[in-house]
């Protein structure tokens, strides 16, 4: 099961701009 | 003429929108001491995207709420009473929806462009990076 803050680091990534 | 940077000075989204562009500002915010700001941004974003049905969702609202908002974080300092209180009772009553942090996005939102984004547009990062 993955903690908090790795939910939240994932969570935040998701929403990062990719490379073109 | 539409070079990345010519559009990271038209607004904060077209900023945060390009990768290079969302990864110097960030660089700038942490010497700033207000990364946090940035993150919980993108938080937000991320949080809005999830599937409700998901119960991996009510823990990242949680998550976010705690490290952001329940502390004396840059976050939490910039945000108004009421959009915590309004947060805050959410979570306690396990009410999540993907909306709950629209408005509070909104305020750091409107803090970032009217401080830190034209602070960064005169920043020694910045103009280096040009």
């Amino acid at each position: 099961i993955d903690s908090e803050d790795d939910l939240l680091q994932e969570c935040i990534s998701s929403a990062m701009p990719k490379k073109k | 003429p539409d070079s990345p940077l010519s559009r990271w000075t038209k607004s904060l989204h077209s900023l945060l929108g390009d990768q290079d562009g969302a990864v110097l500002f960030r660089t700038f915010l942490e010497r700033e001491k207000s990364a946090d700001a940035l993150d919980f941004w993108f938080a937000c974003n991320g949080f809005r995207q999830m599937d409700l049905k998901d119960t991996k969702t009510q823990r990242v609202a949680k998550a976010i709420y705690k490290r952001y908002i329940e502390n004396n974080s840059v976050v939490a300092k910039q945000l108004k009473p009421p959009t915590k209180t309004f947060i805050r009772d959410n979570i306690k009553r396990q009410h999540i929806d993907s909306a709950m942090f629209d408005q509070a996005q909104t305020e750091i939102q409107t803090d970032m462009e009217e401080n830190a984004y034209q602070m960064f547009l005169t920043s020694d990062i910045y103009l280096e990076y040009v």
